[in-house]
């Protein structure tokens, strides 16, 4: 599990 | 934010806004794959679940609610207000053949085995592949209406312009989503014989696009 990047793209 | 990504967004939102104004405009959705259009809504709902528990920026918000709100339309314009004039008969790709491998390799490559993490997974393989319905029924019927050529360019362009906003934001953040460029890469080259088609039948040629 890789650290949890911010979703900030659509 | 970056101009790639922006660019990459407009590009999407046009794409989206040719076809919806296409079906509505000329009441019909001939040469329209159904399918793709309920894989795109789909896409949208399985990304957006943050919608409402995760707020990054107006625009984000903004945009997710367009994307959402427009290709629901889309479907509703093909499925419902226009269905006479739905090619259904053209319209047969077997989309079980995509839902399946995506749901299964959403399941077993993913950041976290979470529902929203595996959802946003699925929504991205599945964006890779939603178009084929589409380009197949293009093949299928021989020809694509002009407008139809312009709708397929742009959402090409959309996920090219995003390979181009990864590579910059990995060379000035350092920020880099594997499972987003590896299928943003597999989507963008499904678009090239296409590409090769509209630069040399649609762009230079008549403004229908026949295949041979």
């Amino acid at each position: 599990e890789e650290d949890m990047k911010p979703k900030d793209e659509l | 934010m970056n101009i790639f990504r922006l660019a990459g967004d407009v590009s999407h939102l046009v794409a989206i806004i040719i076809l919806f104004l296409k079906i509505w405009k000329s009441k019909s959705c001939a040469g329209i794959s159904g399918k793709s259009q309920v894989l795109f809504a789909l896409v949208f709902t399985s990304r957006y679940l943050d919608l409402f528990t995760v707020f990054i920026s107006a625009y984000n918000t903004i945009m997710k609610l367009v994307f959402l709100v427009l290709s629901y339309a889309t479907v509703y314009l093909i499925y419902m207000r226009f269905r006479g004039s739905y090619d259904s008969e053209n319209d047969s790709f077997r989309v079980e053949f995509l839902l399946v491998p995506v749901t299964g390799l959403a399941f077993l490559e993913n950041y976290a085995f979470t529902p929203l993490e595996i959802l946003w997974t699925f929504s991205i393989f599945l964006e890779a592949v939603a178009i084929m319905p589409q380009l197949f029924m293009i093949t299928k019927t021989g020809e694509a209406e002009s407008i139809t050529t312009h709708y397929l360019f742009f959402l090409g362009l959309y996920r090219a312009l995003y390979l181009a906003n990864w590579v910059w934001r990995y060379h000035t953040e350092g920020f880099f989503d594997q499972i987003a460029v590896v299928s943003g890469v597999v989507q963008t080259i499904f678009y090239c014989d296409f590409f090769y088609l509209y630069v040399t039948r649609v762009l230079r040629g008549s403004g229908k696009m026949s295949l041979p």
